[in-house]
């Protein structure tokens, strides 16, 4: 048995647009104290990792399943969500389907698929870093827009106690400096300067989620995976990318 | 020139 009761569709549809940004497919790994689900992207660069324990619903009920899903359908179903929609998710185990349900204005049922999209038994690997820096989404993104105005790719640095988002394209070149004092940062735990680069439409995918005010938490290394955590509706989101390395 | 590496590459 399965069934979850969410107080805001719109809330749960970001959680579902991060993941589809990334992912084809995915198996939410259900229990009794909540919702889990890890994956890789195809190509194996990024690492998508989304919690949302019981607490985050309206009403929870739940014993072990393993429900998969297709992205793109359950992506599609959620742009369907009108703004004050609660959602019910709920387990048809007779009919192989997710039954995905609005109340509003009116009682609207989706009956989802399931796939047989083996749980991936992935963990977020557990790797120290020497900074941590929690930064205002706006800002962040703000900063990779600028970036993707000069090239593909972009480098995360941590220089003297600034944190730094750079490009370099052939011609041009974009910048964002964040001192430690600016109003976009929350605080910064700095260990060490540090330098990685990343594809640029990733890290835009794997921050797509997250509301200009919310605050991402950003573990940054020398040519190591960046890791990028949030929480959107009471779900936390972990994003972990593979770095551009010079060869 | 930099190269994409894989996720892998780090969980060896």
């Amino acid at each position: 048995m399965f069934r979850a009761v969410i107080s805001e569709a719109k809330e749960f549809k970001k959680v579902i647009d991060a993941a589809s940004n990334l992912l084809d497919e995915i198996c939410f790994e259900v229990n009794e104290e909540g919702i889990k689900a890890r994956a890789m992207d195809p190509s194996h660069v990024a690492l998508v990792s989304i919690d949302i324990p019981k607490e985050a619903f309206e009403e929870y009920e739940a014993d072990v399943h393993d429900i998969g899903v297709d992205l793109e359908a359950f992506k599609k179903i959620m742009n369907r969500a009108k703004a004050k929609d609660k959602l019910i998710l709920e387990l048809d185990e007779e009919k192989n389907k997710l039954n995905v349900i609005f109340k509003g204005a009116a009682t609207r049922k989706f009956a989802l698929a399931l796939y047989d999209v083996s749980s991936s038994n992935l963990q977020v690997p557990d790797i120290e870093y020497p900074n941590e820096i929690l930064i205002k989404a706006g800002p962040f993104v703000d900063a990779l827009k600028d970036a993707d105005l000069v090239n593909d790719h972009v480098t995360l640095k941590v220089e003297d106690g600034k944190f730094i988002v750079y490009a370099k394209g052939d011609l041009n070149e974009s910048e964002t400096i964040f001192e430690e004092d600016s109003e976009s940062i929350i605080s910064m735990n700095i260990g060490e300067n540090a330098k990685s680069t990343f594809n640029l439409e990733y890290l835009r995918d794997m921050t797509k989620a997250a509301s200009s005010s919310d605050i991402l938490k950003i573990y940054l290394g020398t040519d190591m995976p960046v890791k990028i955590e949030y929480d959107v509706a009471g779900a936390n989101l972990t994003f972990l990318l593979a770095p551009r390395i010079e060869s | 020139k930099n190269k994409q590496v894989k996720l892998s590459d780090f969980f060896r």
